[in-house]
């Protein structure tokens, strides 16, 4: 058990410096393995962890080693990711979560509404990834927005009648490769 | 390995039988504010397994089944069906396909089927594992949720990649 | 302040079904005031209010009164605010927003990417509100979404180089009310 | 009864004094993911008592002192000045205008100025209930935030109510 975690953790780290290259052009990320109940040793070059998480690690009594993340992006000083902005939160919790599914995929994700904060430089960017990796994994995404509708291979409308019941209709659109290709 | 429908009869904005059949490619859910795309969202956690009725923003489980609407009568009990397509045969039942469903009526009465033969949630969540889909589903990611993995402790991004491995 | 308490809720409670009737046409909603303490005689009514509250209220030993919000979108049974979409959500905390502002305005309000949630449709809605009270209250509108912008008297644009520093430019529009009586 | 002008020197991402102007009609502040909008919803916050550092998305106040960034050195001190215009004589300061500035030090020294004198904090608040500003700050709706009146409980609501009142 503890050899899977290593390796996948591994391979998560790797692949989520590259994502966040993709999401955050310019910008560098980490993810980080941190053992609290080593006290001062887990704080060298971890200067902006928050001393809190070694002592909630010594309330449960046992050594939890934890994940921390660390996201820079371009041309700004490392800092807490309590004070990134709403839009960099969601790239962050993105390239997390591209990071492990390059490592240990999923059949399918179904991601709601997880572009809520992006505006459509990132919106774009995040549905690059979604269509590049769609070949390894299902890709379900739901959405309000055009922009995300474009990115669809199939769509799913859905509506709601005026007696509170909900329908679906679905369409296969023309080969999105073709589309692209012509455009 | 990847999912092949969901159908869903009874369940939250869903009196009738409705059937969401995926291929390959992306599939984009769309439609306007409260039309019951997240309902769906919440039905595949549902029928996985669920346990707490505030995931599918309820307040008791009995908050799924359709509860009519204008001249529509409420439902007497929610299904929902997810069939998973096996292809590489990781699922050891050495079918090619495994349908899941989850049940609940009115009274309270519910249960599950694995391939049409009523079973027990830890065998659902046991085939679960096998096809890679953990029981903390951290491959649904539902509306407002998207930030958590910022918000969370590195205690619990530990877990999901342990979950994952 | 009881009596004021009183009023001003009259008042928001009043102004809550009309700015129900603008962001929900064909629905309605109200505010109601529980009295906990009173047990079964609030549940008359109530039917659909989670017992949970009555408890809670107990456990602090006092007469906890307090404000039950409930909307039934056009269609639609009167249900759980939980189990309303998204879209609706951000739609009734807009409602009560303004049915307060009504009662008793403040004198600015700045409202941070509040329309995330909202489809088009709803945005329009939404926004014009804002500009039909905006003689009563200064309202500052932070968002990324150009429909959000395209109501603005005045615009602010936010811009960060690559040395993390940010930096504003400001520009007052040409009158909205002539451009929207040209159109 | 309306906002004037918010000045930002050393918050967060603004080191070099930023002065907002506000007028009639609506205002709309826009800009790229990162880019600083909320930013400027947190010096407000922040401007006019906020007392927890995780209101403005930080873990210890002096998370909002400019910490500099690619080529720019940090800066010593972070201050906002928010000037509320008080058209209706509400305020009985006597003044038109009420200049309300806080500052806060790298070494953690702060203090709140009303037009200019150095003040304590529960007199900044006794204007800001004066011109209908409560302290709660009900009025500033956070990015992420505005769903949080339907999640609250029904006693919340009521003191939302309370203090408007
Ligand atoms: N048991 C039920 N019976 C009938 N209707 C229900 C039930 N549960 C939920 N609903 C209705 O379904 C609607 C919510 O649907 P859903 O959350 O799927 O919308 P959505 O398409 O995701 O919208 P948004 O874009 O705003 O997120 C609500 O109006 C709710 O009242
Ligand atoms: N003390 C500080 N010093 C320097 N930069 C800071 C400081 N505090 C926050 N920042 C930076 O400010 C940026 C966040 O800005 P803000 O939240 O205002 O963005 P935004 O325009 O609201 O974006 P979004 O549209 O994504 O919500 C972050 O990248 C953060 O790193
Ligand atoms: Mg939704
Ligand atoms: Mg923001």
């Amino acid at each position: 058990i503890r050899e899977a975690f290593e390796e996948t953790f591994a391979a998560a780290a790797e692949n989520f410096e590259d994502v966040v290259q993709h999401l955050f052009p310019g910008g560098r990320g980490r993810l980080r393995l941190v053992h609290p109940e080593r006290g001062p040793r887990s704080l060298i070059g971890a200067a902006e962890s928050p001393p809190g998480h070694g002592e909630t690690a010594e309330e449960d009594g046992q050594p939890e080693t934890g994940v921390e993340i660390e996201v820079t992006p371009p041309g700004k000083s490392a800092k807490r990711l309590s004070l990134l902005s709403g839009g960099e939160k969601s790239l962050v919790a993105l390239a997390f979560m591209f990071a492990v599914f390059l490592a240990r995929p999923c059949p399918f994700y179904i991601l709601d509404e997880v572009e809520a904060a992006l505006d459509d430089i990132n919106i774009d960017r995040f549905l690059e990834l979604v269509k590049r990796y769609s070949d390894r994994a299902q890709f379900i995404v739901v959405t309000h927005q055009k922009r995300t509708m474009d990115a669809a291979d199939t769509l799913y409308g859905v509506s709601m009648g005026g007696d509170g019941v909900s329908r679906v209709v679905s369409r296969r659109l023309a080969g999105r490769a073709i589309a692209e290709a012509a455009a | 390995m990847h999912l092949r429908s969901i159908t869903l009869k009874g369940f939250k904005s869903f009196p009738t039988r409705t059937r969401l059949e995926f291929g390959h490619g992306v599939s984009v859910i769309v439609g306007p504010n409260g039309s019951g795309k997240s309902n769906i969202t919440d039905a595949v956690l549902w029928a996985l397994g669920e346990q707490s009725p505030l995931a599918v923003r309820g307040q008791s489980m009995r908050d799924v089944i359709f509860a009519g609407g204008h001249g529509v009568q409420g439902a007497r009990a929610a299904e929902v069906e997810v069939v998973i397509e096996d292809g590489e045969g990781r699922l050891d039942a050495g079918f090619s396909e495994v349908s899941i469903v989850r049940r609940l009526e009115r009274d309270g009465e519910g249960e599950y089927r694995l391939n049409g033969a009523r079973c027990r949630l830890v065998e659902v969540i046991e085939v679960l594992s096998d096809s890679g889909l953990g029981k903390e589903m951290h491959s649904v990611v539902s509306q407002g949720k998207v930030e958590q993995i910022v918000l969370s402790r590195p205690r619990e991004r530990r877990l999901l990649i342990e979950e994952a491995a």
